[in-house]
């Protein structure tokens, strides 16, 4: 199963995650 | 063989070079024109249709549904306890399920292998950051980026229709926003100044009128699809006390940084977004082996959600880099509201193993349904939670809150 997030946010949001990197819930994926 | 071989003259002569050039030409428009030639219907709604190598119409041919139906049944039925930590101790070696984070560790208070995938985590296991977006899940990252135009990136060289992820908003479907009205004082209508003054506690005013409740349908029976969603406006009888959802509601709002709008702001699928910001997107793909309960990426409020009845193709990053649309194709559940920076939406796509989708507070929504005919993609149906909490207009979750989870079936 997948989860797809679409969101707006200020042009300097920055994703904090790799490609392919193992996530768990909870940790951090943007920075803005 | 050898003689002819030998003796055979070469011949060379000059091939037109405009032979070759006209090759080249064919060659790019089939990559940059076929690929993403985009079929549209009478509404010029982009018709989402099966595309990719043969592997992917091969599967696309099998019935997807009853199989996953099938292995929903299996995995529902009740195992011997004798059996029960074997079984669940061979499942976890062969997925990589992390056994001693989940709540109950006893493998024996598990009754079938479904009960086993929807576990629970022990409280303290998944500490949250202090982060605007934090991992809706446990998984991988299979892609994120920003969408260009209304086109969404499935992985390199593979885009798909953020609107038929997400469902267009007919225009019959969005009555125009109405202003809160207050039963307790005979109908007026709060003015935000009045809002931020009540109790000098800068919190929802729909707490003192709602609280946090499980949405219903008002049918109760689940939905026919209608053509691009049919209204269903939840109906809800209140069942917490109003405290505990003041501070919930209170906490959303306080994190979502600006006061709640009295006003929807506006059709929020097809997302024009302010100046200075852009689309996100992010992809998490869960393994077979892990913890398939999502949670709240951020504090957000859901306002509708739109059950898009589909196909349940494997979501494996195999598939994902094969077969175009994939998301768009497979069953779904698309959760719009919005965040602090406006527009937020979450969309938890079922699969063959796992095409049950639950959301906690939405207790009318059925999937993997037995459908006699497959409704057109794109097709869904809608329900809106302005009633969970009338001032935020819906429903408020803070982050890393438990939605809901993927069942097996």
């Amino acid at each position: 199963s997948t989860i797809v997030l679409v969101f707006e946010a200020p042009k300097n949001f920055r994703f904090t995650v790799q490609e392919g990197e193992k996530v768990k819930v909870g940790q951090k994926m943007g920075e803005i | 063989l050898s003689a002819a071989w030998r003796d055979t003259p070469t011949k060379w002569y000059p091939l037109p070079l405009a032979v070759g050039a006209l090759l080249l030409v064919a060659v790019d428009y089939r990559k940059n024109h076929l690929a993403t030639e985009v079929h549209v219907d009478e509404h010029g709604n982009e018709v989402v249709r099966l595309k990719g190598p043969w592997q992917v119409h091969v599967i696309g041919a099998l019935p997807l549904k009853n199989l996953s139906r099938l292995w929903g049944y299996l995995n529902g039925l009740q195992l011997p306890v004798w059996f029960r930590p074997f079984g669940f101790r061979l499942y976890a070696w062969a997925f990589g399920c992390n056994l001693e984070e989940m709540d109950p560790e006893d493998l024996t208070q598990y009754r079938s292998l479904g009960e086993f995938f929807y576990r629970k985590l022990k409280p303290g296991v998944r500490p949250v950051a202090n982060a605007p977006l934090v991992s809706p899940a446990d998984g991988r990252v299979l892609h994120f980026g920003t969408v260009h135009g209304s086109r969404v990136e499935q992985v390199k060289g593979l885009t798909y229709s953020l609107d038929a992820l997400l469902g267009v908003e007919s225009p019959t479907n969005s009555p125009p926003p109405s202003p809160i009205e207050f039963p307790h004082r005979d109908m007026a209508t709060v003015h935000d100044e009045e809002f931020a003054n009540v109790n000098g506690i800068n919190y929802s005013l729909g707490h003192l009128l709602g609280s946090s409740t499980q949405a219903k349908s008002s049918e109760g029976q689940p939905p026919a699809p209608q053509k691009h969603g049919e209204r269903i406006d939840a109906s809800v009888d209140s069942e917490s006390s109003l405290g505990d959802s003041i501070s919930h509601d209170a906490s959303v709002a306080k994190e979502m940084g600006v006061r709640p709008s009295l006003q929807r702001r506006g059709s929020i699928s097809g997302a024009s977004v302010q100046e200075g910001h852009s689309l996100f997107f992010a992809v998490v793909y869960l393994a077979p082996g892990d913890y398939h309960r999502f949670h709240s990426p951020t504090a957000w409020v859901v306002e509708k959600r739109r059950h898009f009845i589909g196909e349940l193709y494997s979501v494996s990053p195999y598939m994902a880099r094969r077969l175009e649309n994939l998301f768009v194709l497979n069953e779904r559940v698309a959760l719009l509201g919005r965040w602090r920076y406006g527009f937020f939406s979450m969309v938890p796509v079922g699969a063959t193993n796992v095409g049950s989708i639950r959301i906690n507070f939405d207790t009318a929504l059925r999937t993997n349904l037995r459908q006699r005919s497959r409704p057109p993609p794109g097709t869904y149906t809608e329900a809106v939670y302005s009633a969970a909490s009338s001032i935020l207009n819906g429903q408020p979750l803070t982050p890393a809150e438990e939605m809901g989870g993927f069942c097996l079936g």
